[in-house]
Formats: C-alpha cells, structure tokens, sequence
C-alpha cells in the first residue's frame, strides 16, 4: 500500500508513502483523516496613507492575494525507536519538520524550522502551519484567553456587532497564546503551542497557526521599521513546537489540553557536570 | 540577590508591550538580547551555589546550556565520555519528561543514581538544524531518556566502548530528495 504508520501505544500516525504528508491521527479512541502542510502568505505591500490599504508589517498581518499551500512531495526519514519515534520532514531549502511521539506521552509532537525566508524575489512572505480535517465545525472554533478559559470565535462574526470583514484571511485571525481548537459533536481537535501566535480556523475542520514572518514593509503604526531581522545577513530561523491532541468531543477534552499545557511549559533547567564529581542529592 | 534582582528588573522590562509582540525596533531587539543573556548567565552562579547547598558538592560545575534550543551543548560536546545532568523539578510533585542531549555519535549509558540503567536512544539531530549557521557540527545526534524527577535528580552518561548496550535506531524507510545544503556565507 501507499501508507506508512508510525505508532507508539497510545497514538497511531498513517502517512502517505509517496508523499511524505501526514494522513491519519488514531488516539484516545478516536480516528481522523488529518492533513498537515506548511502554507505561505505573501505580505501586502500597500499605501500607508490609506488606512485600508497598509502594508503588511509588525502591527498587522495583511496577506496579499491566495495562500500558496506546500503539498507537493517532500523529502522524509523515519526513526523508530522504543521511547521516541521520529519522522523527519524536509518540505524545501528553509520549513522542515520532526513529528514525534515519545512513549506513553499523549499528544502528537510538530517540532518545525523556518527561515531563513528568502526575500530575493522582493515580497515578504509569512509562513503558517495548517491542519485539515474532516470535523464539521461550521465556521466555530475556539482560542484561549491568554492561557486561561477558551473564547468561542465564529468565521466572519463578531460577538456584539455584525462586522464588514474586508480582510477574509485576517479579519478573522485571533491571538493564540496557548490554544486553538474545534469540535464537531463526535471529536475535538486541538493544537498547543510553545509561544504566543495569531491562528485561525478558515474552513470547516481547518485550523491554522502563523510560525515565522518577513516582511519587507513598515505598515505605519509606530515602530518604523520593516519586520525584516537580518541577522548574520540572512533573516532569522526559528524553531518551534505545536502539539496536537485528538479527543472525543463529550468526554471533557479540555481537562486533557490543560494537563497538556502545564506539562509543556514545565521549567526544567539542565545543568550539566563531568562525572568525576559526582553528587548525591541530599 | 544582586543577580537575581537584575534578572528580575530585566524580567521587568521584558513585559513591556513590545516586547510582548515584537514590535520594537531592532536595536531594541538586540539589546533585550543583551540585557536578557547577561542576566541570565549571572544567574547561574545563584543555581550552582543551590545545587552545591542540596547535592555533596562544593565545587561543583554545574554548567548550564543556553543553545540547547538549537541542539548544541559545548559541555557535552567536549566532555561527552562522563557527564552528570542535573535535573530541577521546581513544582511541588514529581514531574516526568523526556530529556534530550546534543552528543557526538557514540555508544552511550544513562543510569540513575542508584546505576540502574535507563532506556536511552541516539536520535540525528534534523539536517536543516544542521545547516543552521555558525552552529558546531560535531555534535549531530541527541541522546534522549526518560527522567524521573522528584525535586531534584542526577542522570551519568558514560561512553560505551562496545556496541551492545545502545538501542539503536533503526531506520525503517527513508525518501530524501537532493539535499543541496545552504552554503555558509560570510556576513
């Protein structure tokens, strides 16, 4: 067949063979066709003297034109071990990725690398994670409310007002500082992230998250400077995590994602010793 | 508590709303940069006095590793055959986590402080964090375990000089397309 599984005793991972591309998620009970790439805006360079029609830039996020998602084939290599598997993804020269699965840990680790972003065709481009299933969310998903309870967020809505969205992709992007999630009335899905991110559920069972951002602009609201960091000449690369979590939707998911979160952002410090002095702790 | 009242003030300014979001200008970028790393690594002597008052050390090196983000570790790249790393867990129960360590490619044990041998692995480190400029390329593998860690715990890696005892990986399908690696340029 054209499948691939990676599995560990709790989480059940089916690839596609020819691809590279994620196909499946089983856990917790539950199964679902789940679809992962990397997908990038190309950065509006507009008129700052037209509130409208500003650029891309530090303040606001203003995509210019269609999403160019990355689904051709990609380049992977397996490693299947008893604590942890790892499936390494090389989507192209500056996004690659691990999937991994660390024995008896309940979630689906995507550990991604962007940068540096090439600028040599003068755009600026942002770079965003998306998640594509078959959940039947009807245009309602939910993010968290710096860390604590979860809003509940409706495609082109607002909640005291009826809102003229003119930006179709960012008129509807929230802030996501722990996580975003979805629900149909069987399954739940939910992505946790290791820093503060805007995301978006864009389509029904869709949920997408931004990693790293070039953009060669200012858009005019303070700073004065295009977000474009060049260090060591090239742009920045930055190296992150999401964690996804596959739950039923009535059996209290969110106490799972919390218990998640804490373990995510344990304060573990490593300090490191030759062993000729070895300590006992007291 | 001079160093731990810098870090504090710099933990301050860190909560400035740009930042939070990013929106500071890049000089200011690479000053929170300074500022953060220099408080950061002062910092470290009040840990090491800590871990000296609750281990039987009173010398003890205790070095810390601030690239580990980007998988490099110049303690364990250049002292790999016998290394101590000393967890903290700062919460009040125990707390369990995979711990992952940049080393050379050789043939490790993990053992627990009482020489019981824990299950360790020998993971590359993905070939685009390789690339990554000015990072060391000799340490492209990490060693990941799983630790324990009531308040505080002490894992020994030591170099194997036969092959047995390490699980290797096996490698059970791999599709690479060419890999044309990024050519490192001079700023």
């Amino acid at each position: 067949t054209d499948e691939l599984v990676v599995q560990n005793s709790q989480i059940k991972l089916t690839f596609v063979k020819s691809t590279g591309h994620l196909k499946t998620i089983e856990m917790n009970g539950v199964s679902e066709n789940i679809e992962q790439n990397f997908a990038i805006y190309k950065g509006a360079m507009g008129n700052n003297g037209i509130a409208q029609n500003r650029s891309s830039g530090a303040y606001i996020f203003r995509p210019d034109g269609e999403v160019t998602v990355l689904s051709d084939k990609i380049g992977y290599t397996v490693y299947d071990g008893a604590q942890v598997k790892e499936v390494h993804q090389h989507v192209n020269e500056w996004i690659s990725q691990v999937i991994r699965l660390y024995e008896g840990v309940n979630r689906v680790e995507f550990e991604w690398l962007v940068g540096p972003i090439p600028i040599d065709d003068d755009n600026g481009k942002e770079i965003v994670t998306r998640f594509k299933s078959g959940l039947v969310s009807n245009g309602v998903f939910f993010t968290d409310s710096n860390g604590r309870e979860m809003i509940k967020r409706e495609l082109n809505k607002r909640e005291y007002f009826t809102p003229n969205v003119t930006e179709s992709v960012s008129g509807n992007y929230y802030p996501v500082t722990a996580r975003i999630a979805l629900e149909d009335s069987q399954k739940r899905l939910a992505l946790l992230n290791d820093r503060a991110q805007g995301g978006s559920s864009l389509a029904d069972g869709q949920l997408e998250l931004m990693l790293h951002r070039r953009l060669l602009r200012d858009d005019a609201f303070g700073v004065s400077e295009a977000l474009n960091e060049t260090q060591f000449g090239t742009g920045l690369i930055a190296r992150g995590k999401v964690f996804l979590i596959l739950n039923e939707a009535e059996s209290k998911p969110t106490v799972a994602e919390r218990l998640a979160q804490q373990e995510i952002h344990l304060p573990f410090w490593k300090f490191f010793s030759s062993s000729n002095t070895a300590s006992v702790v007291k | 508590t001079e160093d731990l009242d810098e870090l504090r003030q710099v933990m301050g300014i860190m909560q400035h709303h740009d930042a939070i979001t990013g929106t500071e200008k890049q000089a200011v970028a690479r000053d929170y940069d300074r500022l953060l790393t220099d408080a950061m690594v002062d910092a470290q002597d009040n840990a090491r006095a800590a871990l000296r008052v609750l281990t039987n050390l009173s010398t003890g090196q205790f070095d810390s590793c601030l690239e580990l983000n980007i998988s490099v570790c110049a303690f364990t790249r250049e002292s790999a055959n016998n290394v101590v790393v000393t967890l903290f867990n700062p919460l009040a129960h125990p707390s369990t986590q995979f711990v992952r360590v940049p080393v050379k490619q050789q043939q490790y044990l993990v053992t627990d402080e009482r020489g019981r041998a824990v299950p360790s692995e020998l993971v590359p480190v993905p070939w685009q964090v390789l690339s990554i400029q000015h990072r060391p390329n000799d340490t492209q593998h990490e060693l990941v375990f799983k630790a324990t860690v009531d308040k505080l715990a002490n894992y020994y890696i030591r170099v194997l000089p036969s092959p047995k005892a390490l699980q290797r990986f096996e490698r059970v399908h791999s599709l690479r397309h060419d890999r044309n690696r990024i050519e490192p340029k001079d700023e």
